[in-house]
């Protein structure tokens, strides 16, 4: 038996919409810690990294460990008839082969619920271990959605490069080239809207910017987000979920061939 | 443009 009550449901309803396109099917992870999702993209290039912990819950029952694969855009297509509001459960039986999302209003006054088949997904899940990255750079997701947004009218790769001054976003294309400099800036009123640089080496690395586009998602999550960056490891671009967890999206850097 | 290795270039699978 599973039953997972989320006060908050617009945060799945984020989570969703911020993965969907990414990932189509996917294992929806459910134990005593939490409820998570690792799925990689179609081409086994990005990867996504779900954690909702069971302490974010109002309740959490998870009798025994259980892997429900969902197509996404189903998912998301039923999450999206809840309000922004609502409260949703998530429940699902034992051995049963569909899941079902309950939608409270604020106001108890309109409950829905949704029943979704679940499917089989075959997944390849990573081990993706600790690691000290060379730089780690974190500043509002607003600012950075905006950067990815305009370098990708220019080019196809970005090159984020990290120095003691700050980091800077690079692109070329036919049309021309663009440079983004965000240095670091601690000194203002909120601290979701300061450039924060941590460096223990400088790093410069070139990405696919549609990937960054995509993982830009994630903005409504948090006000923030975090790039962390090391030579010979993939990007990690973390959306903090408040109180309950992360979302976070992986991608090789590009090399000469 | 450069080469895009997988993941799994990377991480192991487990």
């Amino acid at each position: 038996m599973l039953e997972l009550r989320l006060v908050q449901g617009s945060l799945l309803k984020k989570v969703l919409e911020a993965i969907k396109d990414l990932v189509t099917d996917a294992n929806f992870d459910c134990s005593a810690t939490g409820f998570s999702l690792q799925a990689m993209d179609s081409s086994h290039v990005a990867l996504v990294s779900l954690l909702l912990r069971s302490e974010g819950f109002e309740h959490y029952r998870c009798d025994r460990n259980i892997s429900m694969g969902m197509n996404l855009n189903n998912m998301a297509k039923m999450l999206k008839c809840a309000g922004n509001d609502d409260i949703i459960t998530l429940k699902a039986d034992d051995g049963s082969d569909t899941v079902t999302f309950m939608f409270e209003s604020p106001t108890q006054d309109k409950i829905s619920d949704f029943e979704m088949k679940l499917m089989d997904v075959d997944s390849e899940h990573l081990g993706i271990p600790e690691a000290e990255y060379h730089a780690i750079v974190r500043m509002p997701s607003t600012e950075f959605a905006r950067i990815c947004k305009d370098l990708s009218s220019i080019g196809d790769t970005v090159v984020i490069s990290v120095t003691k001054e700050g980091v800077k976003f690079s692109t070329s294309g036919d049309i021309g080239t663009a440079n983004v400099v965000c240095r670091q800036n601690t000194t203002v009123d909120k601290p979701e809207d300061a450039t924060i640089v941590e460096m223990n080496e400088p790093v410069s690395l070139t990405f696919a910017l549609r990937y960054f586009n995509s993982f830009t998602k994630g903005t409504p999550l948090s006000n923030t987000v975090t790039i962390s960056l090391s030579s010979e490891l993939p990007v990690v671009v973390e959306y903090k979920i408040a109180e309950m967890g992360h979302l976070r999206f992986y991608l090789a850097p590009k090399i000469e061939e | 443009e450069g080469f895009q290795p997988l993941l799994k270039n990377y991480y192991n699978s487990i």
